[in-house]
């Protein structure tokens, strides 16, 4: 495994988006995920619709029939994933933009899909397969504690405590390795896509420690392969 | 805080000075730049006070998570005006996983060399 990577010096990751006043996470840790795999099948990096999974995505957990994918009320990205399989793929973000709401009805056009899902798979807890994971088969989605995030400005997080409770999907896009002057030594870091613009965290990005699971971010790491689609 | 033995060597120094302002000290003049900053509007005079009061709650969280999180920068994002509840609410959107037994699982890639 390479000490450091970035698939944003790879060209796979698309702008950091804004979900906006709705908890709509879940759409874009899958879109990004999607846009990552794309991108690996094609050689094209094209931005994919959250729109699309918030209307028309109400796939509901196989073990949990309660638990549905719900728009602004939440969803889970394997979930999304099955519903993207099902429905034969993604528009893309121009040909069905965000609109940050759930009130609209599903307006998904299939001649206008422009990703489409070939399989997808979660992975182990373990940190070297995600490291793995991330470097062959691109951008994962994964879930993370978000309660220092609300307050996060840059630097590597590295809570001495922090709760496991999953409760937001993001992107992981690479990992690196940094000074912690407050540690003397060199910690290694997730980098991590969010999507609550640029103007929070690093340019919208997250960077976590790398090493003991830190908010649950190997709890729940999923890879997602695409086929290649011609849009029309 | 709960430290494993390998990582006892972190902790043995702590930063102990600072060479930054304490926006506790002047929540006011905070408060105002921050809604300059993410234009933020209050309906009338009662929700301004509100979410006032919430901003000083979460200036001593970010206070807070700076001494749990040494290695990253805490402050005063555009989410400090939000209690951990409406936070949590409008930004957050995880549903609660079960994940299948039979979930098709990734292949064990090897990581050496």
């Amino acid at each position: 495994l390479p000490t450091d990577f970035d698939w944003r010096d790879h060209g796979a990751v698309t702008a950091v988006k804004n979900q906006g006043s709705c908890g709509s996470c879940w759409s874009f840790s899958t879109t990004g995920a999607l846009e990552g795999a794309n991108f690996l099948a094609t050689g094209k990096l094209v931005s994919l619709s959250e729109q699309q999974l918030v209307d028309c995505d109400h796939e509901c957990d196989p073990e949990d029939a309660r638990s549905c994918d719900s728009g602004c009320n939440g969803g889970l990205m394997n979930s999304a994933f099955e519903y993207t399989l099902k429905a034969g793929g993604l528009q893309r973000e121009e040909d069905y933009p965000y609109t940050g709401t759930d009130r609209g009805t599903c307006k998904f056009d299939k001649t206008k899909i422009a990703a489409s899902v070939a399989n997808f798979s979660v992975v182990s807890l373990d940190e070297d397969q995600i490291a793995a994971n991330v470097v062959k088969n691109g951008p994962l989605a994964v879930a993370i504690n978000a309660v220092f995030m609300q307050t996060y400005m840059g630097g590597v997080s590295c809570p001495y405590i922090c709760s496991k409770r999953l409760d937001h999907g993001v992107l992981l896009v690479g990992y690196g390795e940094g000074y912690a002057p407050i540690r003397m030594k060199e910690k290694p870091y997730w980098i991590i896509k969010n999507s609550w613009g640029e103007s929070w965290g690093e340019n919208g990005f997250y960077k976590i420690c790398r090493g003991r699971n830190i908010c649950g971010v190997d709890s729940m790491v999923s890879t997602v392969a695409a086929i290649h689609t011609h849009s029309q | 805080s709960i430290v494993s033995p390998d990582e006892s060597d972190d902790l043995l120094i702590r930063q102990v000075v600072s060479d930054g302002e304490d926006p506790l000290l002047n929540p006011e003049h905070h408060f105002l730049s921050f809604k300059k900053r993410f234009g933020k509007h209050y309906a009338n005079p009662e929700e301004h006070a509100l979410r006032f009061g919430v901003f000083k709650s979460n200036l001593r969280r970010a206070k807070r998570h700076q001494k749990l999180d040494p290695s990253a920068v805490h402050g005063i994002t555009q989410f400090a005006d939000l209690t951990p509840a409406e936070f949590r609410r409008s930004y957050l959107g995880l549903r609660p996983l079960r994940l299948p037994s039979d979930a098709h699982k990734a292949p064990i890639l090897p990581t050496n060399d």
